[in-house]
């Protein structure tokens, strides 16, 4: 699964990766 | 906890001997948002529980560019919301840890 990532200039890390298609609410 | 449409969990086992500890957001509910969020992918961050609050990391959420500035009291409330819980459980858990 395609991860990306972010680094705040502060130097917090935030990884994205797709949410289980499970815990996305169905709107 | 109140449906905020953003859903906070814990990214990793929690045994409260740590005071970072890892966490995962993502939006449930976009509808909820003012801004239209970046991408629906689950980020996941370190929070320290001790030295950072909740208002930190959203800020830093939306200086990244994955929500819009209107909604970074929704972040925020939903990051102190899953954070409360988790000092909760520790309090009754591990208390001797604290």
């Amino acid at each position: 699964n395609s991860l990306t990532q972010v680094v705040h200039s502060a130097g917090r890390r935030f990884i994205v990766s797709p949410v289980p298609e499970s815990r996305l609410r169905e709107s | 906890a109140e449906d905020t449409g953003v859903r906070v969990e814990l990214a990793e086992e929690d045994h409260g001997r740590k005071s970072s500890i890892a966490l995962r957001l993502w939006v449930e509910d976009p509808k909820k948002l003012k801004g239209k969020p970046k991408d629906n992918g689950a980020i996941e961050f370190t929070f320290d529980l001790e030295k950072e609050t909740p208002d930190d990391v959203a800020q830093e959420m939306i200086e990244s560019g994955f929500f819009h500035e209107s909604d970074v009291k929704i972040v925020a409330k939903s990051i102190r919301d899953r954070v409360a819980l988790i000092q909760w459980r520790r309090e009754r858990i591990w208390p001797i840890v604290q």
